[in-house]
């Protein structure tokens, strides 16, 4: 048992440099370290040219999507915005914790962007994408 | 890269994005923009691609002065969802004509959007500075199959084209709402260009200026542009 734990103990150093320079997924991990933070919109530039893809998207050359993230945790900052839903969800978690979750920080308001491309190699299109860019975040 | 805040209002760069990452993340974006294959790198300066071009600046917030619109509504432009042009494929279909001096025009629409509203669809024709200063009437006219090995024609529009040169805008709704429905009945227009003191005699497209030929100016040859409204009704494509 002590030879058991102290190789534990050695191992521990090593493993310690790795997990701190861990960084998740934005979009795949969910348990991202930043989502400990409170609800408020986050920068997500979408480059199309960095994505080496301006020979065929003729337009925008990216744009802000932005996304939510953080934790829905009371009071919120001033200008933040939850439904009445929300609210009550929050006390009812705080009572409950493991049988009723938060509320879930996500967008309240969305903004569209017109994309041009080539649908091939002489059509093109103009599209309109309604939902695309947050504008502002609340807990819901 | 992934960038995170590092709390004293300054944006850092965690880490670089993995290969895998990216291809993972590019996929994210191309399945959100309903994009499922990147198509052929496509040719630069054809009309088509600047008239939306010109239409895509339209709809930004800043009032600009250098876009050719030819005159068009803008606020149908801000009613569309989507707008799509067609070059014109006139060495396709070519069998089946008696008529000689017209010139007949083919447009590939399998690639609009099903259930979207089409709510009106334009031939675009670039009339060059006529040498010989003299108006004449252009029509253009939807073939329809008549049962036989001769095709139909049907008059769609006309528009009046003179000595000073320039886009001519032709309506052809009609046209592009029966293509879509029934794609078989897609034969193409007839484009026929007359003059006024000689109605029965019909004269090339090219007399009078209008660029027709692959071999000319790319950013001059005609397309024909559509409007949508989406429907609500989304498609999305399999990944």
């Amino acid at each position: 048992t002590t030879r058991e734990t102290q190789r534990r103990t050695k191992k521990k150093p090593d493993t310690t440099p790795a997990e701190s320079s861990y960084s998740p997924h934005p979009f795949t991990d969910s348990s991202a370290h930043w989502s400990s933070r409170s609800c408020q919109i986050q920068t997500l530039y979408v480059s199309f040219r960095d994505l080496e893809w301006h020979d065929w998207i003729i337009a925008p050359n990216g744009y802000d999507a932005f996304y939510c993230s953080g934790e829905c945790n009371f009071p919120l900052n001033a200008h933040m915005n939850a439904t009445n839903h929300a609210i009550v969800q929050t006390l009812v978690h705080l009572m409950n914790p493991s049988q009723v979750p938060k509320p879930c920080c996500a967008p309240t308001k969305l903004s569209p962007i017109s994309v041009l491309y080539f649908l091939d190699e002489s059509n093109v299109i103009l599209k309109k994408y309604k939902n695309m860019v947050v504008k502002s975040c609340g807990c819901h | 890269g992934l960038y995170v805040d590092n709390g004293v209002d300054r944006t850092e760069m965690a880490r670089a994005l993995t290969s895998s990452e990216r291809r993972e993340v590019e996929h994210e974006i191309l399945s959100l923009l309903g994009l499922p294959n990147r198509p052929p790198r496509a040719p630069p300066g054809s009309a088509a691609p600047q008239f939306l071009l010109d239409v895509y600046k339209s709809l930004l917030d800043a009032p600009r002065d250098d876009l050719n619109l030819s005159g068009r509504d803008l606020s149908a432009i801000n009613e569309s969802d989507v707008i799509m042009s067609f070059a014109s494929r006139s060495e396709a279909h070519q069998s089946g004509l008696r008529h000689e001096r017209g010139r007949r025009l083919w447009f590939d629409v399998s690639e609009v959007p099903i259930g979207e509203r089409i709510v009106s669809a334009e031939l675009r024709l670039f009339q060059s500075e006529s040498t010989t200063p003299q108006r004449a009437t252009v029509s253009v006219y939807q073939l329809v199959a008549d049962g036989t090995r001769e095709k139909a024609l049907m008059l769609v529009d006309s528009a009046a084209a003179g000595p000073t040169g320039g886009w001519l805008v032709l309506n052809v709704t009609g046209p592009l709402n029966s293509w879509v429905a029934f794609p078989d009945s897609n034969l193409g227009l007839y484009l026929s260009v007359h003059l006024p003191d000689k109605p029965a005699h019909e004269i090339h497209p090219e007399d009078i200026g209008i660029v027709i030929s692959k071999g000319s100016d790319a950013s001059r040859q005609p397309f024909m542009v559509a409007f949508f409204q989406s429907s609500g009704h989304r498609t999305t494509h399999s990944r």
